[in-house]
């Protein structure tokens, strides 16, 4: 298909958290996040896969400012007596974003930014996409070197 | 802020494949994408989130009928001595997206998207958002009961 890449984005503002060890179950999701929206925290990526052996993890990003109040309010959703195994890891996040029109399918244009990415020693550490975009977390000390080398391997200059 | 849904949209059509215990090193991603790509596998959602402790889980969906085509080509990809360890699971997934205009913030459409879910007690097995969408993958058996509560928990109808 013709995928035309028309640019790169570099968000640096982001910090991600990851809930591991939640119980797979209907209404885990819908109490973290009624925990974020009351506290009215601005959540921009969420990430989940399938549960394994009946635990989940979510990840979500939310702005750099709001990462002890977005820890609190989920800390303080999990009722008492049932905080045992819940992993809060939160770390700071560059987010780099590969926009195109006509990605219907993601295949050659992820292989395309995971090739650059891995021949610059750069770890993926999330992977998100949408209907125009495929966007990577890598460290925030590798924005910079990420966001150079995925703009010449989609030929848009250094 | 002033969120519009304006739509759900349901896909049936899909299968999710959720490759695990992946060394959480650069190249990794490279070389699955590569080998969907050179299958000419159409992927359509790409999640993964951080890995813990050095190992990473990748998650993505591709049509039913290429399910079988995307696991042989994922195998085949691993050196011969390496295969250890690499969980493939298969199984078809429906999509259900709610799609709304000013959604720089998921954390108030999610709150109500995953209450609507977990109200009529509906497992949520993926979770990818856009800026003006939010996906969630569910059990086929699911599809319809869940696009239904979703109309309604948006006011959109039944
Ligand atoms: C983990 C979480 O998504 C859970 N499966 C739920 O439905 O809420
Ligand atoms: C798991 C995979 O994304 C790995 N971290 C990579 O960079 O390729």
């Amino acid at each position: 298909e013709d995928v035309v890449v028309s640019g790169v984005a570099l968000d640096k503002n982001q910090a991600r958290i990851v809930v591991s060890d939640l119980p797979d179950r209907p209404g885990t999701a819908a109490m973290l996040f009624n925990a974020l929206a009351g506290a009215g925290i601005s959540v921009d990526t969420i990430v989940q896969g399938p549960g394994i052996d009946g635990k989940a993890r979510m990840t979500f990003t939310v702005p750099r400012e709001d990462i002890y109040r977005a820890e609190k309010a989920l800390k303080e959703s999990f009722p008492d007596d049932d905080f045992s195994g819940r992993v809060f890891e939160a770390y700071e996040i560059a987010k780099v974003s590969v926009v195109g029109v006509g990605m219907r399918s993601h295949s050659g244009v992820a292989a395309t930014l995971f090739d650059a990415l891995a021949e610059a020693g750069i770890n993926i550490q999330l992977v998100s996409t949408s209907e125009i975009k495929i966007s990577v977390g890598v460290e925030p000390d590798d924005a910079e070197e990420a966001t150079r080398v995925v703009h010449k391997a989609f030929g848009l200059g250094e």
